[in-house]
């Protein structure tokens, strides 16, 4: 299986270590901090306290037998680049890294960090993207190649039903959820808007116009499908 | 449409605004500090220097208006908690916080935040499955009853195509996928696994042993799937 170093427990790091373990993983955990070693030694056998800067400490923990390293440290934006640069020389396939701000991050890349982490930035987004979303979803990329993406029913599908349509055979995609919505009063008198789902829709349903559908496909095959009429 | 108010503009909070201001959204950008007002001010029309925990001030700005409230300020624990009181007696349907700990964030959803995020922690977790998961995706939840997730063929789908397992019909799921591994030989000799992906499968595609479907469906009906033989 593969190991995992996690340098620096601080609440992004130690949440790292977290559910690594939790999902059967194998960590060690670094901090140059003794009080944090001591919270991750509850969670991980492996937590030792190391000035992740001297490439000799972390040798001798055997670090550069892991797979994945992921650097957690902060605010000093030197020792994280210092750590990252010894990780990549140590010949540490994957290295992940969290960065303050965007300098710090393209610093890292260029490095060879291959993914840099924004929390606060990525979280950001994330949760503006939630409040916006009355979607049952964006768009999910399943893979490189392939999405679950809402798209408005073409016309050409309107008043058919799923079997007529044949969306596999023809158009590569799936639809494997249909949003429809239908106005409701409520008990002030107000008309409002309301969504019904129909997942994992029958043969016989009947798509009708504006149905949001939830199609799943290679990406190809949904622009396609955008494109229709 | 929506009416939004985010209150501090650290990275947190900018880039919350950037997300719904790039969406088109209607956005108040606040904040105590003249430079993160000015910064604000080329991303958004509405750009304020307030100190939020000034009731009136707030009011003066239209603030109790907005449809959803962002609170974005992290060290200073005491007026997070002040502001968002102060927006919840104002009458604002959603307001959403983030926490610095896990004390905080208690407070803040007794006081009736919606939803309090902890950008670090829910990071860590994100990062850490990302780097778990070499399934195609290891569970998404579409709605609070819905999800895809990889599961691995029940014994009984073994030998069977897709067409008499009816899957819609008797589990009331939909397999959009099914991961296939099987057995390469690379230029140097050594047996490595290979998976294989048959996306939108057809009716007649065969279920083989320890085929992992990517099934879509209700979370009860995903259960019962899984406790199949
Ligand atoms: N050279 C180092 N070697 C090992 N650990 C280090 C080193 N430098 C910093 N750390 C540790 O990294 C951890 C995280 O760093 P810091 O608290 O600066 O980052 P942060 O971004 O504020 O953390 P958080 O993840 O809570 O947001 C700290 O516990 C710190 O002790
Ligand atoms: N009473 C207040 N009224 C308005 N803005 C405030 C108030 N208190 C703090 N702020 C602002 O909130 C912003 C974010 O706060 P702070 O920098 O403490 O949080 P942070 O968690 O470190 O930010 P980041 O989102 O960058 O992680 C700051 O720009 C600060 O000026």
């Amino acid at each position: 299986g593969r190991q995992f170093a996690v340098i620096g427990l601080g609440q992004f790091g130690m949440s790292v270590v977290k559910t690594l373990v939790a999902e059967g993983c194998d960590v060690i955990a670094i901090d140059i901090i003794d009080e944090k070693v001591k919270d991750a030694s509850e969670i991980t056998a492996h937590a030792v306290v190391i000035d992740a800067t001297e490439e000799k400490a972390l040798r001798m923990m055997g670090i550069s037998n892991v797979d994945v390293a992921i650097i957690c440290i902060g605010q000093n934006v030197q020792d994280s680049i210092l750590v990252a640069l010894i990780l990549k020389e140590m010949g540490i396939n994957t290295v992940i890294a969290k960065a303050l701000n965007e300098l710090h991050g393209k610093v890292l890349e260029k490095i060879g960090v291959s993914k840099v982490v924004y929390p606060e930035i990525d979280m950001g987004v994330r949760i503006a993207r939630g409040l916006i979303s009355s979607k049952i979803v964006e768009q999910i990329e399943i893979s490189s190649k392939h999405s679950i993406v809402e798209v408005l029913a073409p016309i050409s599908f309107v008043g058919k039903t799923l079997r007529k349509i044949d969306a596999r055979v023809k158009y590569g995609i799936n639809i494997i959820a249909i949003k429809r919505q239908y106005a409701k009063v409520d008990d002030q008198g107000n008309i409002i808007q309301k969504d019904i789902f129909d997942i994992t829709p029958a043969a016989e349903d009947i798509i009708a116009k504006d149905d949001m559908l939830l199609v799943f496909g290679n990406n190809d095959n949904i622009i396609k499908l955008r494109s229709l009429k």
